[in-house]
């Protein structure tokens, strides 16, 4: 039966982590930032894990992505 | 905690506040309790009071609103996003939105609208968000009991640093968020949980499984929500793969996320005579088919296949096990040893030879 294939997961999951960067930790894309600004990505997923007390890895593990699906208030969470 | 860079805060004490429109999800009078609770929270802790107007401009302006609603900030539809609001400042600053396509409640059954309007007016106030897990002001929603809610000390820190303290004779402190290696920290209840380990205390519970380095500190209510904070014993039965936890004469059983329906039930459905008001500490034991429960200086021991009390019980602990003198707050086991957990302190217990193998501090399965 059609299952989600884990290229699916995976670019759903960057599309989450990218919203989400954007809209809390200032994240800045021209709409390429994953071939142009990589470490950019990598440090603010960095700087979102040490807030949240996750293991600091700079990469979108399952436990980070989860922590960006929980409900939560809408205010960033660095300065703008 | 964090201030709002800028530090932009309220150059008086008396504001005023104004509720534009209602949820329907909530009868007014509810939404107008859960906004001035929410205040109160901080009035209490501060010299800030709030007034609530019904005509005219207020300096904090609430709302609920679904989708785009022309502050360049909208909203997404259920979940993700509950609630925002703007720092103090003339206009829009201070104003508090609610995403209408969250069901709002003033229990526990969806998001509480006291707990998220809690949180937004700290944020109204000039407050950022921490990143202490239990603070009221960290980002995420976290199901708590809104009848026993208590400012964490946290959050009182944060508008005390802005505004000075409450200008009340009693100075209110709140909840501390445990930090995994402060010796303070006493554990309610341990459990094994297919080969994890939780270790509950106060709202909280550290969970730690054998592969990872660092144990990660959760919220009770974030996993079951209908279930109490401060744990009093808990074990793990791997037969049925269920955990037990009890508080006072209630328990109730889990299998993974969910509790098992039909529960809670009472300690006395388990032959506990009326005298016993709560259990201290328990653990199964997997070669006997016994769960023995700690209750004072005595423990009684529980047949999982009977599902009856064994006779010839209570018996004293120091008795059956020598070494074991002090009131037992948890217990569990593990290759081959039983592990009393007693204030501040462990005990290795080697279950064969019937000794204390090693006295160690509570939070080394924590790596501290």
């Amino acid at each position: 039966f059609p299952a989600a294939t884990k290229a699916d997961i995976e670019e759903k999951n960057i599309q989450l982590a990218e919203t989400y960067l954007k809209r809390y930790y200032d994240l800045e894309t021209d709409g390429k930032l994953r071939r142009t600004n990589a470490n950019s990505f990598s440090e603010k997923i960095r700087e979102m894990q040490e807030f949240f007390g996750l293991k600091v890895t700079g990469k979108l593990d399952s436990e980070t992505v989860r922590v960006m699906e929980q409900p939560r208030c809408g205010v960033p969470d660095v300065a703008s | 905690y964090s201030i709002t860079p800028g530090r932009p805060a309220w150059d008086k004490t008396d504001l005023t506040y104004r509720i534009i429109n209602y949820t329907p999800d909530m009868e007014e009078a509810d939404v107008d309790r859960a906004i001035a609770n929410a205040f109160k929270v901080w009035s209490d802790v501060s010299p800030l009071k709030f007034t609530r107007i019904y005509d005219g401009t207020a300096d904090i302006e609430i709302a609920f609103a679904a989708g785009d609603h022309s502050d360049n900030s909208p909203f997404d539809g259920p979940d993700g996003l509950l609630a925002h609001a703007f720092q103090p400042g003339k206009g829009i600053g201070g104003d508090a939105h609610f995403d209408e396509d969250e069901k709002w409640t003033k229990g526990t059954n969806g998001y509480n609208l006291f707990l998220v309007a809690a949180h937004e007016f700290g944020h109204s106030l000039g407050l950022s968000h921490s990143d202490d897990p239990g603070a009221l002001m960290f980002p995420t929603y976290s199901s708590d009991d809104p009848n026993t809610f208590r400012l964490p000390q946290d959050d009182i820190n944060a508008i005390q640093d802005l505004y000075g303290a409450s200008i009340n004779p009693v100075k209110p402190t709140g909840p501390t968020t445990p930090t995994i290696c402060d010796s303070n920290v006493i554990f309610d209840a341990i459990t094994t949980l297919r080969g994890e380990i939780m270790f509950f205390t106060d709202r909280f519970f550290w969970r730690k499984h054998p592969q990872t380095t660092q144990a990660e500190l959760n919220f009770i209510k974030s996993f079951w929500p209908s279930l109490p904070t401060k744990i009093e014993a808990a074990y793990e039965n791997p037969e049925t793969d269920q955990i037990l936890l009890f508080k006072g004469s209630k328990y109730w059983a889990l299998n993974g996320y969910d509790i098992v329906n039909g529960y809670p039930k009472s300690i006395y459905q388990l032959g506990f005579p009326k005298t016993v008001k709560k259990i201290d500490a328990a653990v199964y034991i997997e070669e006997k088919g016994k769960t023995y429960f700690f209750v004072g200086d005595k423990y009684w021991s529980y047949d999982e296949e009977r599902k009856a009390l064994d006779k010839s019980f209570p018996r004293e602990i120091a008795e059956d096990f020598p070494g074991i003198t002090q009131k037992v707050h948890a217990v569990f086991q593990k290759n081959g040893f039983l592990y009393f957990f007693s204030g501040r302190w462990q005990y290795e217990f080697n279950i064969a030879s019937k000794r204390v193998k090693r006295v160690m501090k509570n939070n080394s399965w924590l790596g501290c």
